[in-house]
């Protein structure tokens, strides 16, 4: 997984997830 | 739960988590080829690595508007991805083209027909993406069907690296019922109709291992451009 920084970082950025 | 799931299966009821997959819709992306660049394969391949690059991005912040996608671990939000990228790429492109007959819509400046595809080696592929495209345009395929169809197709994509196997079949429980809620309501003269919709997901995957398979040995060749996001992911279907 160290390898996927960029994924990794887009999906940290916050943007309003939805929990049900 | 019975009683929850007779009430869902009314017109009143409005399909909460498909009104939230619609509005979690990415914007539209637009190709925008170099013009200083006359046209070759590789300008072609170049575009379409570019565009796949920024709709993979965007994709990556629908995901996390999923109901339920945020609640899992993160090592299983990128396992997921890392999984069904491709077939989510493939998905919205087979929607944007099931009014155009023969041609992929990769985006709407930039619509390819056999002959393009041909051109830039990507006929094989171009042939699969249409076989999927007819199965969706022969049923009439909907927005609601498309948006929640694609969550599955994330939802479902097999990793083999999932943590938390109960939480993710949690999510794809979810997404399920949203889809058998809708067509409840919307097709209830069709009773097969989310079975025939779940059914198509065998050819996406077969055609995102073909899609990978391809741009993996294009990434080998070393003479198109790629993007460091697509490149990752490439890497995580090796």
């Amino acid at each position: 997984k160290e390898k996927h920084k960029i994924l990794h970082r887009l999906l940290q950025n916050s943007s309003s997830p939805v929990d049900l | 739960e019975p009683h929850r799931k007779q009430a869902s299966c009314s017109a009143q009821e409005e399909n909460k988590v498909v009104t939230l997959l619609l509005g979690a819709e990415p914007e539209k992306v637009c190709a925008m080829p170099d013009p200083a660049l006359p046209d070759s394969d590789i300008k072609a391949l170049t575009t379409l690595c570019d565009l796949a690059d920024r709709e993979l991005v965007l994709n990556i912040s629908w995901a996390k508007h999923i109901p339920g996608f945020s609640s899992l671990g993160l090592s299983d939000q990128m396992s997921l991805l890392q999984s069904a990228w491709m077939e989510i790429l493939i998905l919205r492109v087979a929607f944007r083209s099931l009014l155009c007959e023969d041609k992929l819509v990769f985006a709407e400046d930039y619509i390819m027909d056999a002959e393009q595809a041909e051109s830039a080696g990507l006929l094989e592929l171009h042939k699969a993406i249409l076989q999927l495209v007819r199965r969706y345009r022969s049923m009439r395929l909907e927005r609601e069907e498309f948006v929640t169809l694609k969550a599955i197709a994330l939802a479902n994509s097999d990793s083999m690296h999932i943590e938390d196997v109960e939480a993710v079949q949690g999510l794809q429980d979810s997404l399920h019922e949203a889809l058998l809620d809708y067509e409840c309501v919307h097709h209830s003269e069709d009773p097969r109709r989310t079975g025939k919709l779940i059914m198509t997901l065998p050819l996406l995957r077969q055609t995102s291992t073909k899609a990978v398979r391809h741009f993996c040995s294009i990434k080998q060749d070393g003479r198109v451009p790629m993007h460091k996001l697509f490149l990752e992911l490439l890497d995580a279907n090796v």
